[in-house]
């Protein structure tokens, strides 16, 4: 562990409580895509199969529990609690454009052709992609809540940290793993514009509003 | 550069 991987987590932790408050305090899903909370419950369910095969520590167990209870919370909300506040309309982005080309890419790119494997593979290039349709809702909607601006931001950070994180293991334990830092890199890319909207709106005390 | 398949990242 290190203090970038630390802050990464804190950062996704972040994310996560920042969504959930925001659901909760508001009694509203506006604004947030369905679909990128199945892709994240998809990510976290493929990627934390071996929870409980495999022990590293207290702290990666109760993550992973944390990650995949609250990220299976958030769809019980939005699809059933405040299902009516949800904007079906807006969540329009067609996410099997996503899966598909991502499945197939995890059986041919991948570390070991082996099912645990395969499976890893597929959630991180499956995670590196689930943030588009919650971005592309915004563009469609052509804003976001200032709140929901900071739950993106937290969760942009996150992958950018472990970017960090990976530079840091590489120098210091000569860990390195491709897939993952690539599947990394995108996922950040993805955000860059966003970054910049947060930066120089949401920083001062604006919305985001994107030309829509 | 060693690739080790533990999964110790979240």
């Amino acid at each position: 562990m290190n203090i970038f991987r630390l802050c990464g987590d804190m950062s996704h932790l972040a994310a996560i409580i920042i969504l959930l408050l925001k659901m909760w305090k508001t009694r509203s899903v506006a604004g947030i895509s369905g679909k990128s909370q199945i892709l994240f419950a998809t990510v976290f369910t493929a990627r934390y199969l071996d929870l409980f095969t495999s022990f590293i520590s207290i702290y990666n167990t109760c993550m992973k529990v944390f990650f995949i209870g609250t990220v299976y919370f958030t769809i019980y909300l939005i699809y059933m609690k405040f299902k009516a506040t949800y904007d079906s309309n807006h969540d329009s982005f067609r996410v099997e454009f996503l899966i598909v080309p991502v499945g197939g890419l995890a059986f041919l790119v991948n570390h070991e052709f082996a099912p645990l494997e395969i499976i890893w593979t597929f959630s991180i290039y499956l995670e590196s992609v689930a943030i588009l349709p919650q971005l592309f809702m915004i563009s469609k909607t052509g804003e976001a809540e200032t709140i929901t601006s900071h739950y993106l931001f937290a969760l942009g950070s996150y992958r950018a940290l472990y970017l960090c994180n990976w530079i840091y293991r590489y120098y210091a334990e000569g860990f390195f793993d491709l897939i993952a830092v690539v599947a990394g890199v995108v996922q950040t890319i993805l955000y860059c514009d966003f970054f910049y909207l947060y930066i120089t709106k949401v920083m001062k005390g604006k919305k985001i509003s994107l030309p829509a | 550069e060693k690739y080790s398949n533990v999964k110790d990242e979240l």
